[in-house]
């Protein structure tokens, strides 16, 4: 099963339709593989995202050079799931 | 667990447990419920609906509720199989729903994609799509909710297989979506199309290919504002309500614009809890809180259905 070891779910903060293009480049370009959790929007919904470990450093230096407002909702992917999956392991237990 | 049965509905399941416990609330509630298999997945895996009837003609007016579209958007599936249970729990019991289905049947269809289904719990907690092969390309599955004949191909959308809302190479060229397009088209007589999908607290109603109003925007948005405080009246959680195109983003081929181009009036998309720390991960412990509050809008909209049968 693939692991999300290291990965981060972030949640990006959109306030204008210039902000909108330009997160929108970020989650298209394939140098980051990020995967859109909830995608930009042209009506100030946060995006959510999920960034891989490799690209946690160039995301965040993006971010903060474009001068984006964002948070980290998940800080431990694989913590999650490992503990969804043990959940559902002691349920079939039981 | 609800009357017995040790299926524990707080908790997440594979795809084999939900489908026995669909076998199993046909088999306690013969005289209401029935599973019918309406075909089969990509990869052959059976698609199961429970058909919710009090009898009467044959083609009585009816709901179609939708579930696990996106295959790791799994408290939509779990808040499914709780509705089933619901059902047949509150059935004669509660007025507003017996009065329902004294006129109407209720389809449920609780995982749409299981072919994703199962491969979120076997490889990969974060697929989305069915698993259909693209030939020529490496990147398998297509987005099942880009996938309806709802204009298709348009915004929204991608040509690209590796892309999460590739829309295919035809509209219903995924098994999954046209099992259930070729069911509610013989039927002919559905009136209410629910699709339930997470997350961000959403009820939306059509278009998501266009910006411009349906025909029945006002009534589809009194309704859903109605559906919206039911919902919030049991915990405060509040969900945001409007047409798909402009309450997030512009979505082609979308399961409720194709539903109610084809007629079905009352079509509308659930985006369940968000609580802002999980995204698609809400534990299981939110399931039936979810699935409680959700079950308020749910009935909220038959009941409106019911009343305004066209």
């Amino acid at each position: 099963r693939e692991k999300f070891l290291g990965d981060q779910v972030f949640r990006i903060n959109v306030r204008n339709g210039d902000e909108i293009s330009k997160l929108s480049w970020l989650v298209n370009s394939d140098n980051f593989k990020l995967d859109v959790w909830r995608s930009p929007s042209t009506f100030g919904r946060p995006v959510d995202v999920l960034v891989p470990s490799v690209s946690l450093q160039p995301v965040r230096s993006f971010l903060a050079s474009q001068g984006f407002e964002y948070s980290v909702t998940i800080e431990d992917l694989q913590a999650l799931l490992d503990d969804e999956d043990e959940e559902m392991q002691h349920n079939e237990g039981q | 667990e609800r009357n017995g049965s040790h299926f524990n509905y707080g908790a997440y399941h594979s795809l084999e447990a939900i489908y026995h416990e669909m076998d199993s609330i046909a088999s306690d509630f013969p005289d209401l419920v029935s599973r019918v298999q309406i075909g089969c997945s990509f990869e052959h895996r059976p698609m199961y609906v429970l058909k919710f009837s009090t009898g009467g003609e044959q083609q009585r007016p009816a709901i179609w509720l939708n579930a696990g579209i996106h295959s790791r958007e799994w408290v939509s599936q779990a808040t499914a199989i709780w509705t089933a249970r619901k059902i047949v729990s509150d059935y004669q019991k509660d007025p507003a729903l017996s009065a329902i289905l004294e006129k109407m049947d209720i389809f449920l269809l609780p995982v749409a994609n299981p072919d994703g289904y199962v491969y979120t719990q076997t490889h990969n907690r974060m697929w989305r799509k069915t698993r259909s092969l693209n030939p020529g390309s490496l990147c398998v599955g297509t987005d099942p909710n880009r996938n309806w004949n709802a204009s298709f191909a348009g915004q929204g959308t991608s040509a690209n297989p590796c892309s999460e809302v590739y829309h295919g190479p035809h509209a219903n060229s995924e098994v999954e979506v046209k099992s259930v397009v070729e069911f509610i088209q013989n039927h002919g007589n559905f009136k209410c199309f629910v699709d339930l999908h997470s997350y961000s607290q959403l009820l939306m109603y059509p278009y998501g290919y266009t910006v411009k109003k349906a025909p029945d925007a006002e009534e589809l948005d009194e309704v859903a504002r109605r559906a919206a405080k039911a919902l919030a009246s049991l915990s405060g959680t509040e969900y945001q309500v409007g047409p798909t195109c402009t309450t997030v983003y512009p979505a082609s081929g979308s399961s409720i614009d194709w539903a109610y181009d084809n007629g079905i009036k009352y079509a509308f998309t659930f985006e369940l809890r968000d609580t802002g720390h999980y995204g698609f991960l809400l534990p299981a412990s939110q399931i039936v809180p979810t699935a409680e509050e959700t079950w308020l809008g749910l009935r909220s909209i038959m009941a409106h259905v019911r009343d305004h049968l066209y």
